[in-house]
Order: structure tokens, then sequence, then C-alpha cells
């Protein structure tokens, strides 16, 4: 799975999410990327979300419209609320996942409870990206 | 506020030789993305962007790359979303199409519908001038099909189903308990 986050100068966020799936599934089996709220979920009020990982556990989770409604609704900062979410999905039902997020204020979340997850991002002239646990690498182009 | 674009490539137990390949397609899609949001200024066309030189790379699954389904073929699905119009457009079983992230976006777009799958969608997109790839089969690579071969044969052996929940019971952060992947999860 593949997907992108991005925010503009006035606030403005959307999200994209594409994949082929998982290998061996089932022809019609239709996972999270396409579901909104589970795969994909943007409000500008608050934050967009591009989630990947196991899709049967993430639409069990509802994991994109989860985190930014503990962004509405808690204190926590972009990247707590994420990895509370992707944490709460895995205790809770196994599967792992990942999470990229821009919350409203242009703060970026990034967190994952599968092994690896590539993600980069740019924000005027720096470029960061990781893809282990941990990993934070920053670039200026 | 900083107009900032970020993406992934996809989570999972990826092979340490694919990565490489993920890195420097993380870092292509974001710059792509961020230079079409300095052209145009809309959020929608950096996402898309940014998507859609990940699903031209055959390190990731989504477009060119995409995994198999049980019968070798692929099966792709996109959605795209605007926060502030909240304004979405979704699509499934999208087949022969190298960029279904603008065939979600065109749902959005063009129709009074947020999601459209199965025979509906390709009409759709045939309607709306997108190419279909023929002959069929064309977005299936080597990689793709090395592991739905591996992941047959693990699950003649028991070794591998939908269940990655049950498999993986004691599995909380990807330790060493999860189940080997064959491909990529979505």
């Amino acid at each position: 799975t593949v997907g992108a986050v991005a925010i503009d100068k006035d606030g403005n966020i959307a999200v994209a999410t594409s994949t082929g799936g998982i290998t061996g599934k089932l022809p019609g089996r239709i996972g999270d990327t396409p579901l909104l709220g589970s795969g994909t979920y943007a409000d500008s009020r608050f934050a967009g979300v591009s989630t990947t990982g196991h899709g049967e556990t993430i639409m069990k989770a509802v994991l994109a419209h989860d985190i930014v409604k503990r962004l509405e609704f808690t204190s926590d900062d972009v990247q707590t609320a994420t990895e509370k979410a992707c944490k709460a999905m895995t205790d809770h039902l196994i599967g792992t996942a990942g999470a990229i997020v821009i919350d409203k204020k242009g703060e970026v979340g990034i967190a994952f409870t599968s092994k690896k997850m590539s993600w980069a991002y740019q924000k005027g002239d720096k470029i960061a990206y990781g893809i282990n646990q941990g990993d934070f690498t920053e670039e200026t182009i | 506020i900083t107009p900032i674009v970020l993406v992934h490539g996809g989570a999972g137990d990826i092979p340490e030789e694919r990565v490489p390949g993920k890195i420097r397609g993380v870092k292509l899609a974001t710059k792509l993305g961020y230079k079409k949001l300095q052209e145009t200024g809309n959020v929608l066309d950096a996402v898309e962007e940014a998507v859609r030189s990940m699903e031209l790379d055959e390190n990731f699954n989504a477009g060119y790359g995409s995994v198999l389904t049980t019968e070798g073929n692929v099966e792709m699905e996109a959605s795209i979303m605007h926060g502030t119009t909240m304004k979405a457009g979704c699509c499934s079983f999208v087949k022969d199409i190298m960029h279904p992230i603008s065939v979600a976006r065109r749902v959005m777009e063009k129709t009074v519908h947020n999601y459209l799958a199965g025979d509906g969608v390709m009409e759709f997109a045939r309607n709306e001038g997108f190419e279909i790839l023929y002959p069929p089969g064309q977005l299936v690579t080597d990689f793709a099909r090395q592991a739905l071969e591996e992941w047959k044969e693990a699950h003649k052996r028991g070794e591998v189903g939908f269940a990655r929940t049950e498999i993986g019971a004691k599995n909380k952060y990807a330790n060493e308990t999860e189940t080997k992947q064959y491909g990529e999860v979505g």
C-alpha cells in the first residue's frame, strides 16, 4: 500500500491511498484502503490520515478515523495520538499496521506496530525519511 | 502553516533487499508531490502526484508491482479525500489501469457517489478515457508472481492464511512471533 497526506499554507488537508491488497487474497476481497475512515480520512478541522498494514485489522479498528477522533476529543499531540491508536489496535486485535498523519497545525505523526514502514516528508527545503522503528534521517535539498 | 507532503510506502516485514528501493521511492514521491503542491497550490494534486509516483514503481504494492490474488491477477483499490470539502472518491476491483488513484479522484469529481467498484468502475474508467492496458497482466511483476508461489506453498503447509491475528497471538509489536509475509500486506 502507498499513501500521501498534504497540507497547504491555508490548512487545507488532502489524503490519498492506493494498494494492490494482500498476497493470496481471494478475488473480490476488499481491504481497508478504499474505506473512508479505515485506510483514508481527512478533515481539515483536525487532521488527515493514510494507513497501511493488515487490512482486516485496520478495518475493524477504523484506524484513520480513530486517530482523527483522538485529536478531536483528547489533548494528545499528533504523534502521541497516532502511536496510541496503532498500539490500541494491535493490543486488541493483534494485527499490525501503521499510519501517517498531518494535523491542522501542520504537525506530523508517524507510527507503526509492524516491523517496518517506509515514510518520507518534505517541509520547505528539508526531507525526512525512515523505515525502521526510531529511524529519522533529515536531508537538505 | 508551512506546507508539507508526507508519504508512506507500506508497512510490514519488508525484506532488507527491498529497503533501498523503498527509501528511494518514498523520497521521490515526496519531492514530486511537494513540487506539484508548489505549482498548483492544490493539496489534491499533491497527494495524487505522490501516489502516482509510487504506483509506477515496482518497489511498492500499488499499480505496477501490486500483489496478486489466488488466481494470479491484480485487483487494485484506492481512495482520495479532501478534508475541507469532505469530498471523497474510492474504487475497488480496478484492473489493468496504471493509476487507480486517478480513477478514485475522477469518481470524486465526476460522480455523485463516493465509491465505485467492479464492472461499474471499469466502465466508468473506460468512459473517462483511462487507458485499459492490453493484453491484461502488464502490472504483474516477477516479485509479485514469486511471492504468490511462495504463499501457495506455505498455504499448502497450513502456515499462512488470513488469520494473522490468531497466528500471531503473542505478537504485540511485530516481534518474532509474527507470521512470515509473502509479498506485502495491504
